[in-house]
């Protein structure tokens, strides 16, 4: 479970203050399907940052599973970012000299997998996303749609209980979106909380729950509590 | 004009072979708008790529206006790029160290423009995307949405006669995506060259003529010769 109150994000620059996100009261259930959508600079991303341990709020309190998120430790943190927590960029964030596979790879080893375990899995993960072929090529040797695979693998390499991920098929053909949006179902189905920024409203309409995000606030949300 | 006969781009990876591009020959003509779709993988920016005179091909010809590309020297290639083109790159590639608008301003100070002409044309065209109000933020301060326009900006700062956009509306909202086809539809009507690649319908819909790729060649080609 996911509870946000008073989320604030304020950036200063120089005299000026952009507040990317501006106060939010949000409550996510377990196993509820999230969309979340909204105008380019409207604070989707922060909000996602935040969500996924990677970003700490300027001001408001983040409870995830009944735990404050800024009273944990460092090592709590990581550990609630890799256990917990799969999460998709929408900047991809591979690591430019590892291959794709061992970029997916990445969670498996934090969490102590053994080698040829996190082989097997990692493998399991790639094919799910169509590189089987393309194992070995470092992102540089990759489409932009294939690392953007790539980085939804390694999301979803150490079974997380919660995916988020930040527009995971913006620069996916058609088919390729089908076939990650039928991840994201499967996953849903196993009872797998799940939060997708999206922009594109067909993928919104995937999801049970429908959120609305403007100049750093929620200004819309429907579906709330379905499962 | 563009003329490309039996263009390869083929990657050698220790004893295996990956053709990006496996043979194409394509005419493009002045003032055409083209939109290039495909697969993820299929060699969309592989050809984008060599089209912009970013990348060489392995083997075959290409003419842009009458001269073939492969016997440019460096610096004549570099005019070509600076002048002729104006490339929206699927990953952006801003200056990490530029503000936006310094970002945009960046042909211009290659074109040996003036500081203060080129610091008014670069907030044209930043106000034309909407970014107005971020013109000083560096690319770290903006959203994925924000880069992506900053980057469309950059590629019509210096006026090109020819604009070759990546998925140019990727990371936009349904808003944002209607204002940047705006633009590329107003450039087209000025009689400049667009070639596009996307993997959404509604915008290949916008151009008169539909390229598809897949795995390096193109099987399908409809409106051509339609200015
Ligand atoms: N440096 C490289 N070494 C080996 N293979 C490469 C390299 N660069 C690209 N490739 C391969 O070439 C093929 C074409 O890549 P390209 O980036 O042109 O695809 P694309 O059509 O733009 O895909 P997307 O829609 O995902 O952006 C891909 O299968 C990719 O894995
Ligand atoms: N480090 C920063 N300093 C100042 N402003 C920032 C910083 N990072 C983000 N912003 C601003 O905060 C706002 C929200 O950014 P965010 O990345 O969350 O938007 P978004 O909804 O994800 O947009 P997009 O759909 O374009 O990805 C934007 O207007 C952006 O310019
Ligand atoms: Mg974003
Ligand atoms: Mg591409």
């Amino acid at each position: 479970t996911i509870e946000l109150r008073g989320i604030k994000k304020i950036y200063k620059m120089g005299d000026q203050e952009v507040a990317a996100l501006a106060g939010i009261d949000l409550d996510i259930h377990k196993g509820e399907f999230a969309a979340l959508m909204g105008p380019s600079g409207s604070g989707k991303s922060t909000l996602m940052n935040i969500l996924g341990c990677l970003d700490r709020p300027t001001t408001g309190s983040y409870k995830l599973d009944g735990s404050e998120v800024s009273h944990l430790t460092d090592d709590e943190l990581a550990y609630t970012r890799n256990r917990k927590i799969g999460f998709v960029f929408q900047n991809f964030n591979l690591l430019s000299k590892l291959s794709a596979v061992d970029n997916v790879a990445l969670p498996l080893l934090y969490a102590g997998v053994g080698r040829s375990e996190r082989t097997q899995r990692a493998m399991h993960f790639i094919e799910a996303v169509g590189l089987g072929p393309r194992a070995d090529h470092m992102p540089s040797e990759l489409s932009g749609g294939q690392r953007q695979r790539v980085a939804i693998a390694r999301a979803l390499a150490n079974d997380p209980k919660i995916i988020m991920a930040d527009e995971p098929t913006g620069n996916l053909d058609t088919k390729s979106t089908h076939e990650i949006m039928e991840i994201f179902e499967d996953l849903h189905a196993q009872g797998r909380t799940i939060i997708l920024v999206t922009h594109e409203p067909e993928i919104a309409a995937c999801a049970s729950r429908q959120l609305l995000v403007r100049d750093g606030i929620i200004t819309r949300d429907e579906g709330r509590g379905v499962v």
